[in-house]
Order: C-alpha cells, then sequence, then structure tokens
C-alpha cells in the first residue's frame, strides 16, 4: 500500500490515538 | 456422495488434499454430537503438553496424547440444562477451558478447570446476559460484549485458577459488536467489527478502556467478522470474513480478505482476497459466534456447504488444500490445533487431527 492511498502513516498510531482519545 | 464427486481429492492446478496429512483421529464412544473442538496447553506433574477438548452440547471433554499417535480422554464436564454453543481458546493459558453455552446465543460463559488443592475438576460461572461476541486474548484476558435494552456493555475480565478477577469496562461502540481479534504483537491493542460493518479498535489494559478509532471496513462488502489482526509499519491489518455474503454479490464467492487499515486516517485498501476452491458450489459457513471457520497466523480454514474443509494461505490469497467429505459423512467443523495442525470434526462426533 502507498501512503497515498492511506494517508500519512506513523509507526506510533497506538500511542498517538491513546494520547488524543478520551479516557 | 453428490459433493464428494464434485470435489475430486486433487484438483487440476489447484489445492491438494496431500497438503493435510492425517496424524490421529479421535473417536467418542458416547456418540454425542459434536459441537466444537479446540486444544488447550496442559500442566500435570511437572509435564507440560498440548491437549484436545471437544464438546457435544451437554459436555466438554479433555483428551490426553497417548502413545502411536492415539489419545484418552482424561475427563468429561458435565454440563446442566442449557447447551454448550462454543468452547473460547485461551492463547498462552495452561489448565483452562472456556466454553460459551446459550440457545441461539451465547447466555452464559464458564470455566472449566482442575483444581490442584481440591484434586478436582469443577466449572465456575465467568458471566451470564445476552453476549454478542466473545474472544480470549493474551494474559489469560476474555473480552466480551453483551446487551441491555438500554445499552451496550463491553467488558475485559482477568482470568485465573480461581476463577474471574479484575474486571475493565471498554468504552462501547453506537453499534453492536459482532466479533473481537487480539492485535498480534500489541499487546494493549484490541480490534472488533459492528453490526454497522465498522472495525473499533480498543486500547485494553486495566486502566482506560479507551475506543482509539472506528473506520468502515468497505461499502462494497456486507456485514464483515474480524478474526485476527497484526500490525506492521504503521498499519494494521485485519483479517475479515463475510458470513452473509451471497454469490450474486459483488464480493462473488470470496471466503476471506485481508484489508490494511491506516488507523491514524481511518482510511483502508484490501490486499488480498481469498476465494473458494474452484469446482466448489454454494458458499463458506462461517458465523460470527459459532464459528465454522477459523485463523490462526495467516491461515484460514472453514467448512464449506459442500461439506468438505477448504484451507487457504491469507496472504497468498489462495487455497492451498481441501479435505473432501468422505464416506464416513460431511465435516461439520474445522478449527486450528495450537501449532501446525487442523482440527477437523464430524456430526457424530469423530475428530481428526491433521498436520498442516
Amino acid at each position: 500500500c502507498s501512503e497515498s492511498d492511506l494517508g500519512p502513516i506513523s509507526l506510533n498510531w497506538f500511542e498517538e490515538l491513546s494520547a488524543e482519545a478520551p479516557p | 456422495e453428490d459433493a464428494a464427486e464434485q470435489l475430486p481429492p486433487v484438483l487440476p492446478d489447484g489445492p491438494r488434499e496431500e497438503n493435510l496429512q492425517l496424524v490421529s483421529e479421535l473417536k467418542d464412544s458416547s456418540g454425542s454430537c459434536a459441537v466444537d473442538v479446540s486444544t488447550v496447553w496442559w500442566e500435570a506433574d511437572g509435564c507440560r503438553e498440548l491437549r484436545v477438548v471437544t464438546a457435544s452440547e451437554s459436555s466438554v471433554s479433555l483428551w490426553e496424547p497417548l502413545a502411536h499417535d492415539c489419545w484418552g480422554k482424561v475427563h468429561t464436564w458435565q454440563l446442566g440444562e442449557i447447551p454448550v454453543i462454543q468452547i473460547i481458546p485461551l492463547p498462552d493459558t495452561c489448565n483452562l477451558v472456556c466454553i460459551a453455552l446459550g440457545e441461539l446465543e451465547i447466555g452464559e460463559i464458564r470455566l472449566l478447570l482442575y483444581s490442584s488443592e481440591a484434586d478436582s475438576f469443577k466449572h465456575s460461572l465467568v458471566k451470564t446476559g445476552n453476549i454478542k461476541a466473545v474472544v480470549g486474548i493474551k494474559d489469560q484476558r476474555l473480552v466480551s460484549s453483551s446487551r441491555t435494552l438500554q445499552e451496550q456493555q463491553v467488558e475485559m475480565v482477568l482470568l485465573s485458577e480461581m476463577g474471574s478477577k479484575d474486571w475493565q469496562t471498554l468504552m462501547p461502540p453506537e453499534e453492536t459488536v459482532t466479533a473481537f481479534a487480539e492485535v498480534e504483537g500489541m499487546r494493549e491493542a484490541l480490534v472488533g467489527t459492528t453490526a454497522a460493518n465498522s472495525i473499533v479498535v480498543w486500547s485494553v489494559n486495566l486502566k482506560t478502556g479507551q475506543l482509539l478509532r472506528k473506520m468502515n471496513a468497505g461499502y462494497s462488502y456486507p456485514a464483515s467478522i474480524c478474526h485476527r489482526a497484526y500490525s506492521d509499519s504503521g498499519l494494521l491489518f485485519v483479517v475479515l470474513s463475510h458470513p452473509h455474503a451471497k454469490e450474486s454479490e459483488s464480493c462473488g464467492n470470496l471466503a476471506f480478505r485481508v484489508v490494511a487499515f491506516n488507523p491514524k486516517t481511518g482510511r483502508s485498501r484490501g490486499v488480498t482476497f481469498s476465494s473458494l476452491p474452484p469446482g466448489c458450489v454454494g458458499r463458506q459457513v462461517l458465523e460470527a459466534g459459532y464459528l465454522e471457520g477459523d485463523v490462526w497466523d495467516t491461515s484460514g480454514a472453514a467448512v464449506l456447504t459442500s461439506g468438505a474443509v477448504a484451507v487457504w494461505d491469507l496472504l497468498q490469497g489462495r487455497c492451498v488444500a481441501v479435505l473432501p467429505p468422505g464416506p464416513a459423512g460431511h465435516w461439520a467443523l474445522a478449527r486450528w490445533a495450537l501449532g501446525t495442525g487442523l482440527l477437523a470434526g464430524r456430526h457424530d462426533g469423530t475428530v481428526c487431527l491433521y498436520r498442516y
């Protein structure tokens, strides 16, 4: 999959979403 | 017999029966109809071995390996009036078997165990309710979703040989959760599918239970059921099946698909598509909750409506083996044994262990 298909990819997606999500 | 003729053991340029080698057969003399089969690690007298668990509607049996590829029944737990409908595999767990009981839906989850203190086999109640989906995940954890008229509850419980302890509520999505799958290699990540064809990602630890992301599983496909998930290179790869798909619909004779999701953007793209083997008519039988199909690592297995068992390499999107229905009858169950084996069961209670 290319980045253009799926948008910017982050290796730390889990930590980043955990920090953004309501507790 | 007709179905057997449609599926010759060796299909030209197709999946071969030889990819599955029969190792042993477990014959249940009680004659009770097989509902489910699974494997469990069991430690006794300082020795840890893989045992087979078979379930009928009224009882669950534990089998130990004997010499010459034979199996002997060690113990049978007799259950009550509510029928057993599923064995819930618990990865990396020893001496514990988890089962779901109910009529059309799961109404009760029980733990079957051996108490070394009392030197006896027993069972204990974990949960009751209108349970829609349940999964056992690493570190002896069990996650389930249940519905009341007003709301949906998603809960995680830590299991132990003493029973269940340490409950944690996870944030429920608006739609009913239809299946869960843990994310390989990420102890705190869990995915689920919903009745509205969404993929939900949770953080599962004993502190928060946050719902991190809800993503669409693909507009062109009917309700998806998740079986396994893997995180790699910033993407979330989810193995999905479509139990309610019809051949006339856009997904044709699709059995499984692997979809890559970018959890940061919610965008997705199909990676591989695994179709029914050539020469096979009728859709596969794959139902959430009452699984007739199973995924282990990157291998999928399912019982087809013809009574055959098919095995797929999900990374290649290719059917690699077919077990045709034999003279003894149609296959009713297909489950991966821990390791590299496949357990295939017939309605008469016979279970065959194949090396794959």
